[in-house]
């Protein structure tokens, strides 16, 4: 089994290689890609390792293969359906991001309780009523989804996704989710990157 | 002089504090923390043995004292001022964001470069016009920015921000930014989280 930790490396080994390949480039080395990621070369080959033997010594890695190793060990060859839930300003955001596309994922559904929204069109969705969540999550067979409630509704819509077979929840809002321990959760929240930088400031 | 990889954990470690305090808890361990981070009990006690002794062997740290130490150690005892550039959807939901209060940051400016949006109110703020933006930027002597443009826009805003006088950039965008390497630059890129729990999906 592969630690976590090393796991949640392999996304932007991914992210980077991908911006490789937009740059024509056809092969890379460690110590590229360790620059690249503000890793030690020693540390990528270590990881890389733990999948296999990809490069020969003075060789290096092929761009190509290296990414479709990745998609496959990240899972992402296909394209994930994600539920959003929450149509404000970050539901729009989302709606409308060009960013999931050739990465893995794509929007599906997008509710929201509030009956000035619900049946708006937002980019290519119709907003639904979280009325109907559980039964259209579930007929959908939606695994992953994005929460963008206020707070104060983020755990109670959470309970609901769960019931709706979602297994996988990367949630914007601003509060620890209490869920059962085979339901992962990720949060975005900018602080962290931020409080990362001012360590670095005067 | 701190390894990055070790700066990069210290903001989880102090917003699980963070969370304890809320909680009323008064004393931790690394046991606890490594837990509640999923991280181990002897990293933990390795990285918070780099910033002085805080706990004695078998007493445990102080929930307070250790907040207190990282947000010195973070250089968030103080609110820095965030520029906010791109005024629409997300931009919208970063104005509005209270998730910033307490812990080291308040949102000072939003600017836009649209003729509908330049002059609107959005929660406290008035947008302001980006062909203000350097001049109102240095006087307000703002040092981080947010910047939720579109991609088209982003390095070109980016580098005027620089000019501004902003050297810490949380990027919104899905764009690589290509700027001095004394700026420094984090990206919100929901895909790499997705990526890491689609690993452990079916
Ligand atoms: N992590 C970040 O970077 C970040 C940035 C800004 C805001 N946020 C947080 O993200 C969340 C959304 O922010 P926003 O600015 O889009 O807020 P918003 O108020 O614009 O949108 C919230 C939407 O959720 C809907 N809603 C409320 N209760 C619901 C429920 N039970 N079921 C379905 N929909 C429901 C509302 O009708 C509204 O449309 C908030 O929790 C906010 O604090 C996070
Ligand atoms: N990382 C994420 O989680 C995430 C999610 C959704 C969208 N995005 C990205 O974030 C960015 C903003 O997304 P959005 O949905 O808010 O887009 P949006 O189109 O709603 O808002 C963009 C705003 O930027 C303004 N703008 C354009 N050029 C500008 C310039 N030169 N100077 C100042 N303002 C300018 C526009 O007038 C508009 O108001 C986009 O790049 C989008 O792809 C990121």
């Amino acid at each position: 089994k592969i630690p976590d930790i090393v796991v949640a490396r392999l996304p932007r080994y991914l992210q980077v290689l991908q911006h490789m390949k937009q740059e024509k480039l056809v092969t890379t080395n460690s110590k590229v890609l360790g620059d690249r990621l503000g890793i030690s070369a020693a540390q990528i080959r270590k990881d890389l390792s733990q999948f296999g033997e990809f490069g020969k010594q003075g060789t290096g890695y092929s761009v190509d293969f290296l990414i479709n190793t990745l998609r496959v060990i990240l899972n992402v060859t296909d394209a994930w359906k994600i539920v959003v839930v929450g149509a404000g300003d970050l539901g729009h955001a989302l709606a409308h991001y060009q960013g999931f596309t050739n990465r893995g994922f794509q929007v599906s559904m997008v509710f929201d309780n509030d009956p000035r929204l619900i049946g708006k069109q937002i980019g290519a969705f119709t907003v639904q009523d979280t009325a109907d969540l559980i039964d259209k999550v579930r007929a959908a067979e939606i695994h992953v989804a994005m929460l963008t409630v206020p707070a104060s509704a983020a755990q109670k819509v959470a309970e609901e996704l769960v019931k709706a077979g979602v297994t996988a929840i990367l949630s914007y809002a601003p509060i620890v989710l209490n869920l059962p321990h085979n339901i992962q959760v990720q949060y975005i929240d900018p602080i962290l990157q931020l409080q990362h930088m001012t360590y670095y400031l005067e």
